[in-house]
């Protein structure tokens, strides 16, 4: 985004120099320095791994997926330009120099059930909503 | 570019866990799952006694409500949070339909065509009868069984939104062959040392001395009050009687007390829902 400001503010430049301030695209980077873009990693954890099945009933284990990756242009179904330019507009009028950086976060997360024993044997069936990434992207 | 399901099967390599790793992951899910330590239960072969086997049946029914993200469709009457939950209601009322030597084995809770209770409730908790040995005599030459269950382990936030006694009743003996038997349930609300205790009529049902499978009891009023009064909580007492009032032991009707096979242990399960969010910190 700063690039664009500076390819607008100085219009006079030559055109090789305006190539410089635009952002890299995904075919221009070479590929160790192309980060992954952002997406969901799967990280399966196994509570019999972790010694844990005399105590936890169910799940044997659970797909504890989490997001990472580069959020950059091309937009995304969620940061449609529209809504990137006002993000933008906002962020400028709180925070001049700050360039807003969309961040690979979940978007939709869903619940998972534990059933385990408790000290005194009693079993606890317990629901964790909004626990387990389903989904991610830039925001 | 939709990031949103983009579901890439990453290359995320399966090793073993080195042993700092293996601490930091278990301290993270201690965290989430609001645990201080990991518990340490006592009896040996736990997982088969009836109260874990009915809640891994709930656990199931859970889990396919989360997978199918089937809308239940709302339960008549006022809803979960009302007094009266049709769902809970109904699931009970179908549940203790009285057992006839023709029903099929009761299916287990979960497997219920109304579990929409089920899908309201953040937390479902069984417990253990603590009671050491089973009472079976009273002064007045009254059979009776007792029952008491520690309510004070709750995880603090959680309100009882029902609770119910399950006993399993196996067929009678034989002299009682075709006999119609009134299990009844009481809230015991004080003992003396030298008189029976004074009691509080909760739920009584009519079964055929014949019959076999889980009888429910309705204590969601009583579990409650014991939540809020924990002092108060001296527990629940069982007695079965014919139809002409005629006091009988719980052997000769068929009831399953501690002396039972694990599977067939009386337990106490009871419905939560969160009374605030609990929210979990970023990390």
């Amino acid at each position: 985004a700063a690039g664009g400001k500076k390819k607008n503010g100085n219009r006079n430049k030559s055109a090789g120099q305006q190539e410089t301030s635009r952002a890299p695209g995904a075919g221009d980077l070479n590929m160790s320095e192309q980060k992954q873009a952002c997406k969901k990693h799967e990280l399966y954890v196994s509570f019999r791994d972790l010694g844990w099945q005399d105590w936890i009933i169910a799940p044997e284990g659970y797909a504890a997926f989490y997001c990472d990756g580069e959020c950059s242009f091309p937009l995304n179904a969620h940061m449609n330009a529209t809504n990137h330019a006002i993000v933008q507009t906002l962020v400028h009028l709180m925070f001049p120099d700050n360039v807003p950086k969309p961040c690979c976060a979940p978007t939709k997360l869903n619940a998972i059930s534990v059933l385990y024993f408790d000290d005194s044997s009693n079993v606890i069936l317990k629901k964790y909503r909004n626990m387990v990434v389903r989904s991610c992207g830039c925001h | 570019c939709g990031f949103s399901d983009n579901h890439v099967h990453s290359s995320f390599i399966y090793r073993r866990l080195r042993n700092h790793e293996r601490r930091e992951i278990q301290r993270e899910i201690l965290s989430i799952l609001g645990l201080p330590h990991r518990p340490r239960p006592f009896s040996p072969g736990k997982q088969a006694s009836s109260a874990p086997l009915f809640m891994l049946d709930l656990y199931n029914a859970m889990s396919i409500e989360e997978e199918e993200g089937i809308q239940q469709p709302q339960s008549a009457g006022k809803g979960y949070g009302g007094k009266h939950y049709g769902g809970y209601s109904r699931m009970a009322h179908y549940r203790a339909a009285p057992l006839t030597s023709q029903s099929p084995p009761l299916p287990p809770a979960a497997a219920a065509q109304d579990t929409s209770f089920l899908n309201d409730a953040d937390m479902v908790m069984s417990f253990v009868n603590l009671v050491e040995k089973d009472k079976d005599f009273s002064h007045q030459r009254r059979h009776y069984k007792e029952f008491r269950f520690d309510l004070t382990q709750i995880p603090d936030g959680e309100a009882v939104t029902a609770a119910e006694f399950r006993i399993h009743k196996d067929r009678g003996y034989a002299r009682y062959e075709n006999v119609t038997l009134k299990v009844t349930v009481y809230q015991v609300v004080k003992e003396f040392p030298n008189k029976d205790a004074e009691m509080f009529l909760l739920d009584s049902k009519k079964v055929r001395a014949s019959d076999g499978g889980w009888l429910v009891f309705d204590i969601t009023a009583t579990s409650n009050h014991w939540v809020v009064n924990p002092q108060q909580n001296m527990g629940l007492q069982l007695c079965v009687e014919t139809l002409d009032g005629r006091s009988i032991n719980m052997k000769s009707a068929g009831l399953v007390g501690r002396g039972g096979p694990q599977s067939k242990q009386p337990f106490l399960v009871a419905f939560f829902k969160v009374s605030e969010v609990l929210l979990r910190s970023i990390r």
